[in-house]
This record gives C-alpha cells, structure tokens and sequence, in this order.
C-alpha cells in the first residue's frame, strides 16, 4: 500500500474551548512536520531517519512537552526522555533524565548505534551526550513562562498535570475506572 | 509527549517518542515514553508510539499489546489499536498512532483529544485535535 506517517503531539483533556493562540501555533506546527516527514519518505529516507527528523522538530517547538517546553517537576527542573526503536531489527534505544540535551530523540539514537545498550539514564546519559558531541543547553533553556505557571497550579491543587489536562490529576486519587466520566488522560 | 511512526514504500518500519514528562511529577519518574512496548515500539508487523498518562500506559504494555494482537490473533492495525485503547488501557489515559508494514495508518484515544495528523502514499492527510 505505500508509504505512511502518523505523528502525535500529546493526548489528553485537551479543553474543546482551546483558545486560538493555543490551538493554531500546535497545528502550524504538525502540519509543518507532517509535510517535512513526506517529503522525506518521498525522497528514500528510511523510516528510522524520518521518525528522528519529526521528532526532533516537535522536540523544538515550546507549544509541545518535549524538548524546549517540556514540563517540569516538582522541583521546578526538566527532566526529558525519549525511545526510538527500528522494525526490520527491533534495534532501539531510549533516554531517560534529561536537563540539557536539546534533541533526545537524536541521543536515542546514538544509544542504539553507539553503545551495546538500550537504555541510558540521568548522569550517564548527559555524559554520553558530552561524549558524543551532541547539543546541549544550559537547562534553563527548556523552561518556558506557561509551564513554570502550569507547575504553579498543579501545585496548588496538589496534583500531577498530563499533556494537556485543565482539571490536574490528585496526586492521592486513582483516577476513575473505565467506564468512570473521565477527565483525565 | 510527541510522537513519530512511519513505514517505507518496502514495507520498513520506525517509531519515535519523546517527551518532558507530567506536570510536577517526582524527581526520578520514568513514563512510558522510553519502555520498549509500553509508549514505543517497532516490529517487522507495525509500529506504535503512545501518549497520554504514562502509568497507565505502562501498566497496559499498550504499543507491545498492538502489535501482539496482529501478530498472534491476525487482527488489522485498526482493530488491534482499537482494542488496546478501548478495552486495555483505562478510559481517558491513553492515545496513539500506528501504521503497518502494509501501509495502514491509525489514530485512536480515548482522552478528550490527541493532537494528531497523517498521511498515506494514496493521498489521504488528516490533522485534527477532538
């Protein structure tokens, strides 16, 4: 059947009222890496090379939790991962603990291709970084204004905020079964 | 969380997900983003990224459970993903994307949106939210 691509910038309770300078900015920027990723499969790219190439730009685009505008804990810090893995030979690699690489996905990447493990995390990852050259920012670089006020009321509520909710998760409570009225994800 | 899969004009497949976690989450927590077979997976059958709320996702195998249920009970990208996120995963924690080494593509949650889009070699694209 050809070629496909899908791409995804978070699920969750996104508000149905989302306001305009919220909304348009996100689909600017997935129809932007949505033709950017055609383009690619179009010109031979392997589908390892295109899922990177695509995440990478949601990982720069602050309107996104990943990369710059990554949202933060509960001590106010940013810690990012990412996972990248190939069909044809289950290859994969994943990052965990992030505070300065710009793109993980791209340090996935070198996990896979550079070292005989999967999975590297917190010191040893940003060391790998280092080694491997990729870029890094001051960790400061990947916090933004909304996510700092974002972490303010999940504090307030003392709660724990997916992707996109408005009503955050409690901390304490499970959230409702299955067939509960949902509002989180 | 965002999220990237794509297979080839040869059938070759990839996925890729990346993310900054959940909103004051402890210092230390890991989701499901980087647990092969939880937010991300690829096999020679399909690939799987997922997003929504990480435990949940974890707990549920969902991108593993995917690709399971077309390789050992022969059911289509599309019912397969369905089921994952209808029955398995909790109501309103999870969302994902798929395609197949045939070119299927699909885009299932079952929170209150998923910022999403697609395309396929025969021309159909979609982008949406709700």
């Amino acid at each position: 059947m050809g070629w496909a691509i899908a791409l995804h910038g978070g699920a969750g309770d996104i508000p149905k009222d989302l306001p305009p300078e919220l909304r348009e900015p996100r689909e600017v920027c997935l129809r932007y890496c949505l033709q950017m990723g055609v383009d690619a499969l179009k010109a031979h790219k392997s589908p390892l090379d295109v899922v990177e190439l695509v995440v990478r730009e949601l990982e720069n685009n602050p309107y996104f939790n990943a990369g710059k505008g990554s949202v933060l804990t509960s001590n106010g810090t940013v810690e990012m991962e990412a996972c990248i893995m190939d069909g044809n030979t289950k290859n994969c690699g994943a990052v965990s603990g992030l505070t300065t690489v710009v793109n993980a996905i791209s340090l996935a990447r070198l996990v896979m291709e550079k070292t005989p493990h999967i999975y590297l995390a917190f010191e040893g990852a940003e060391a790998f970084a280092r080694e491997q050259g990729v870029e890094t920012m001051d960790p400061s670089h990947f916090i933004t204004p909304r996510n700092i006020e974002r972490l303010k009321q999940a504090k307030e509520a003392n709660r724990v905020q997916v992707d996109y909710n408005t009503r955050p998760i409690p901390k304490d409570e499970k959230p409702p079964g299955p067939n509960g009225d949902s509002q989180l994800g | 969380t965002v999220g990237c899969v794509a297979v080839d004009s040869y059938g070759h497949l990839a996925a890729a997900t990346s993310t900054g976690g959940l909103v004051n989450k402890m210092v230390g927590r890991i989701g499901d983003t980087p647990i092969i077979g939880a937010g991300t997976y690829a096999n020679k059958i399909c690939a799987v990224s997922a997003t929504g709320q990480g435990d949940a996702i974890i707990r549920a195998t969902v991108a593993r459970d995917v690709a399971a249920l077309m390789e050992y009970k022969g059911l289509s990208l599309k019912e397969a993903a369905d089921y994952v996120v209808e029955e398995s995963a909790p109501k309103g924690t999870t969302g994902l994307i798929a395609v197949s080494a045939t070119g299927e593509v699909t885009m299932p949650f079952n929170t209150t949106g998923m910022f999403r889009a697609c395309a396929t070699e025969d021309g159909h694209t979609e982008l949406a939210i709700w």
